[in-house]
């Protein structure tokens, strides 16, 4: 069955973050607070980096630019 | 500019490149002769050398791979990730991995693999991603001209910061992103869409909601792959949901068929060769046209010019000479001239005030 739109969205954000900005999502799910705490931190970062307004929030913009084709070496050092 | 943490860099000037495959996209003098250029980029602003080589091991191997390849950096089909590479160093250092499930070309048709390439060397050498939108190393792809491409001066200070400078007597530059603040900031065009604000300047856009403090600058590439650099005048016509640029004697309409037509169709003489400015009243759907001193109003359900025009500018908008760009926003008409911007309200036909340019950047 098709995913919601917004789960969509949300699996499109972790891939992202993971990929480009060191997000860890492989901890146990009683520490799903600190994943969604680092998440948070993770998209001020890219928010910061693209010049868009940071709040920390999967809002309209920061997807869209999400969606964007890009290059695939992360924005923050490894 | 931000270079790789540890500042990795090769130890030698005199480097060797290697195309292991190419994509069947293009033709395998195509996919050559789009690196070579890629590697000039580089090799034209810092005394690098790059060597090709047909066997054994190159320092920057090159490639277009399929998805999981082994180095744990897969790909995931078309758009998404076209490519990567890896920082300066032995074996796997500075390699470069296209995907192979892109549609690679030589023009802004799919994507374009010199763009991509050059992009990628970047990191070859030693540069990080650059917050810059108008710099080659900024992470997402945008079309750029491949005929008339300069290296960005962002580019150019990081691999200088890296390599030094041109063994060249004159050091080459490149252009500047404009910065957004900039007291002196012009622009070229300026039109509302979808409620969003659009300014014009050059290859950059601005993107400015109303109800967001901040403001988006691009590369126009980025939104419209095809439409060229140097916007003359915009507008939008909201009733038929269209957006109308110009550029020369050339109108360019979005998402329309049947263009780019002349601008002599809406009626101008034929000694008219540009248009500064435009906006459309959606109230009375009137167009207004700014050309030098004088400006033309089009009516957009009759699709001809009204009679009487064109008139003097300064006979109804006051002395404020040539117009650069014009919108209409809340009721007022906004009239872009140099660092500065009119506001004039249509009922009472008097300037409200003379605000900067950057005004609705909250500058």
């Amino acid at each position: 069955a098709p995913l919601a739109p917004e789960v969509d969205t949300m699996m499109l954000a972790e891939g992202y973050l993971r990929n480009f900005y060191g997000l860890e999502t492989e901890l146990h799910p009683s520490f799903k607070r600190k994943i969604t705490d680092s998440v948070s931190e993770k998209l001020k970062k890219m928010q910061s980096f693209f010049g868009l307004k940071v709040t920390g929030k999967l809002n309209n913009e920061t997807v869209e630019m999400m969606k964007q084709p890009r290059c695939g070496v992360p924005d923050i050092g490894e | 500019y931000v270079l790789i943490d540890g500042n990795p860099k090769w130890p030698r000037n005199d480097l060797t490149y290697r195309i292991i495959n190419r994509t069947p996209d293009m033709r395998p003098a195509d996919v050559d002769e789009a690196i070579k250029q890629a590697f000039e980029v580089w090799s034209n602003v810092v005394p690098l050398t790059f060597r090709k080589i047909e066997d054994g091991a190159a320092d920057i191997m090159m490639s277009f791979q399929f998805r999981d390849h082994g180095d744990g950096y897969p790909f995931y089909g078309p758009h998404g990730t076209l490519a990567h590479a890896f920082q300066p160093g032995p074996r796997i250092g500075g390699d470069v991995h296209f995907d192979e499930e892109e549609t690679w070309t030589k023009n802004s048709k799919g994507y374009n693999l010199f763009i991509v390439a050059a992009h990628e060397l970047g990191h070859s050498l030693g540069l990080a991603h650059s917050p810059d939108p108008g710099s080659l190393m900024y992470p997402n792809y945008a079309y750029r001209d491949t005929k008339e491409f300069h290296l960005p001066q962002d580019d150019i200070n990081g691999i200088q910061a890296i390599y030094g400078q041109s063994l060249q007597p004159v050091q080459p530059t490149g252009p500047s992103t404009p910065r957004t603040c900039d007291p002196n900031l012009s622009f070229d065009a300026v039109a509302t869409l979808r409620g969003e604000m659009l300014f014009f300047k050059g290859r950059y856009l601005w993107r400015k909601h109303p109800q967001i403090r901040e403001t988006e600058i691009n590369l126009i590439s980025q939104f419209w792959p095809t439409l060229p650099a140097g916007i003359q005048a915009a507008y939008e016509d909201v009733e038929k949901d269209q957006f109308v640029l110009f550029k020369g004697n050339t109108i360019l309409v979005s998402l329309v068929h049947g263009y780019p037509k002349r601008i002599h169709q809406l009626g101008f003489p034929k000694t008219v060769k540009r248009i500064n400015a435009a906006f459309s009243d959606k109230n009375t759907r009137k167009t207004y046209f700014f050309v030098a001193n004088k400006y033309w109003r089009y009516d957009e359900n009759r699709q001809s010019m009204d009679e009487g025009y064109p008139r003097n500018i300064i006979s109804v908008f006051g002395k404020i000479g040539k117009v650069d760009a014009a919108f209409q926003h809340d009721g007022y008409i906004y009239l872009f001239h140099g660092r500065k911007q009119t506001q004039f309200d249509p009922n009472t036909k008097q300037v409200v005030r003379v605000l900067k340019s950057t005004s609705w950047f909250g500058c």
